[in-house]
């Protein structure tokens, strides 16, 4: 373990508790994409497949089962809760996210690192994460007035995998043998769909004004 | 897992 891996997880963990703090505080999920969140349930639900069989380390099981249980609560929240599915905005979550699980898959069962079950399922979390933000970053498009538990969960969501980006070229440096190219390049695309999030949320946050991103 | 391996992350 290391500093930018601990300060990535960490990262993780806060979008997870600042969406669930919006769901369930406000009973709102206004800007929020229920596909973007049943596309992550689905990547830790084929990533943690090996919880119970692979122990790594009590941290590492401890923060698997609050991914898995948050992914999937803010689910039901979205689609189950009387309250908060009255602000899910389903005439803008359009995007069609089924049509980018089934090329994960192919290209996982194509591209991997070794051909079993587990590691197939794990390279296809890793190509579904890389782009699960999409059906997300539609949405804001369409958002009129973003607000910000929203801005602030999409920006510590795209934050997390900048510093695991970090955390490989310090294990990459570090420790011989670490070279895991999946990881890195899926890791890099999905830091690069944030790009001009980050530049519009950073433009907000310079000029104090409302965060908007451009249709 | 193996050294190296990097299922030891999340």
């Amino acid at each position: 373990m290391n500093i930018f891996r601990l300060a990535g997880d960490m990262t993780h963990l806060a979008s997870v508790l600042v969406l669930l703090l919006k769901i369930h505080t406000i009973k709102s999920c206004a800007g929020i994409s229920l596909k973007t969140q049943e596309l992550y349930a689905l990547v830790f639900a084929s990533r943690y497949l090996d919880i119970f069989t692979h122990y790594v380390s009590f941290y590492n099981t401890v923060m698997k089962l609050i991914f898995l249980g948050s992914a999937f609560s803010i689910v039901w929240y979205i689609r189950r809760h009387k309250l908060v599915r009255r602000s899910y905005d389903k005439d803008h979550d359009t995007f069609r996210h089924y049509f980018i699980v089934l090329p994960c898959l192919i290209l996982a069962l194509l591209i991997h690192e070794k051909f079993t079950f587990r590691v197939v399922m794990w390279t296809f979390s890793l190509y579904l994460e890389a782009v699960a933000i999409l059906p997300q970053l539609v949405l804001l498009q369409r958002t009129r007035n973003i607000d910000n538990l929203t801005g602030q969960y999409v920006f510590l969501l795209g934050a997390y995998r900048a510093l695991y980006i970090l955390n490989w070229v310090y294990r990459y440096f570090t420790e011989p043998h670490y070279v895991h190219w999946i990881t890195w390049i899926s890791g890099l695309i999905q830091t690069l769909l944030y790009a001009d999030f980050f530049y519009y949320y950073f433009q907000s946050w310079k000029n104090n004004v409302k965060l908007e991103l451009p249709a | 897992s193996r050294a190296g391996d990097a299922k030891d992350e999340l």
